[in-house]
């Protein structure tokens, strides 16, 4: 509506009461923000994570390695996205803990994942050495079953923060048109669950992801 | 560039807020507070064509004057944003994933003839 009729782009705006150039100026910046977000609407934010949880990966997040230098023509107009997916519980038993993460379809296809860590709070009762299995699966789009994408081990020391890289997993997921990616974390029984069980808000398992935008085909002339 | 003045009727750059409280989006972008989009407005006379502001040289003024007088069909040339930068935005998605991103080209800088 701004950009109507056959002058420049600002002149029907210009011809606008103030009021209604008022309320077609937010329309274009709800929209242009929306668009350029890649959402059909405002997103509802049913259960935002604690003050504390968010704090805590914010934190953790920007002490990360930094990514190598994207070339300047790519930079200029790629965007790029950090996105912090907090863990939803899943089935739990003596020794084995299930973690949902779930990425927005919006994310999906047309990006590409530069880097992506999982983060997990280590509370140890018990001083020594623990060893935790990390599974990552995908369930199949096709039926009940479940697909392992990795699984490697880590050693837990001391209590803290303890980072994976999920970066091949999550790009997979993404490729796939999957939105949700399954961490199956397994220890010895008798520790009880020092990664989930008693911990606060702030200590929630969480996954950092670097990405951008699928860089455009380039042609080249010879 | 310029920046609107009460009296200015040539090309410059309004400066426009957008508040995410005012419009009921302060739930799922958290930082910033607003969006300082702003938008260009005003006359772009022919002999001002190509001038970006008031920077622009006064003999290119002098020349595209000349060409404009000599111009057998005048071309339309508009007032538009000939500098912008990136909008950064930290909010939540449908997932209530937290999402840092810069979108480019959003806030107005600057504004010109074209």
């Amino acid at each position: 509506a701004v950009s109507g009729g056959t002058g420049c782009p600002a002149c029907s705006l210009a011809a606008l009461a103030p009021g209604a150039r008022r309320d077609a100026l937010l329309a274009l910046a709800k929209r242009n923000i929306l668009s350029e977000l890649r959402l059909q609407e405002r997103p509802s934010v049913s259960r935002p994570p604690s003050r504390g949880a968010l704090l805590a990966a914010l934190s953790r997040a920007s002490t990360r390695r930094p990514l190598p230098d994207t070339p300047p023509a790519l930079s200029s107009r790629t965007q790029r996205y950090q996105v912090l997916s907090f863990a939803e519980s899943g089935s739990s038993s003596p020794g084995r803990i299930r973690l949902h993460f779930r990425f927005t379809q919006e994310l999906g296809r047309s990006i590409e994942v530069l880097q992506a860590s999982l983060y997990l709070f280590w509370a140890s009762p018990s001083p020594g050495t623990h060893q935790v299995t990390v599974k990552v699966l995908q369930p199949d789009l096709s039926g009940p079953n479940i697909t392992m994408v990795s699984k490697t081990w880590l050693e837990m020391q001391r209590a803290g923060w303890a980072s994976l890289d999920v970066g091949e997993a999550v790009q997979s997921l993404f490729s796939n048109g999957r939105q949700r990616l399954t961490v199956e974390l397994e220890t010895a029984e008798d520790l009880g669950s020092p990664l989930l069980a008693g911990q606060s808000d702030s200590h929630w398992p969480f996954v950092a992801a670097q990405a951008r935008d699928r860089a455009p085909h380039r042609v080249q002339r010879r | 560039g310029i920046d609107c003045t009460g009296d200015s009727r040539m090309c410059c750059r309004k400066e426009f807020f957008v508040d995410f409280k005012e419009i009921g989006w302060e739930d799922w972008i958290i930082q910033p507070e607003g969006y300082h989009m702003n938008y260009c407005a005003g006359l772009c006379p022919l002999h001002m064509a190509g001038i970006p502001g008031l920077a622009a040289s006064f003999h290119t003024a002098v020349l595209n004057l000349i060409k404009a007088s000599n111009a057998d069909a005048a071309v339309d040339s508009c007032c538009v944003p000939t500098q912008r930068r990136p909008l950064s935005l930290l909010y939540y998605d449908r997932d209530s994933n937290i999402v840092k991103t810069d979108i480019p080209d959003m806030i107005v800088d600057a504004c010109g003839c074209t």
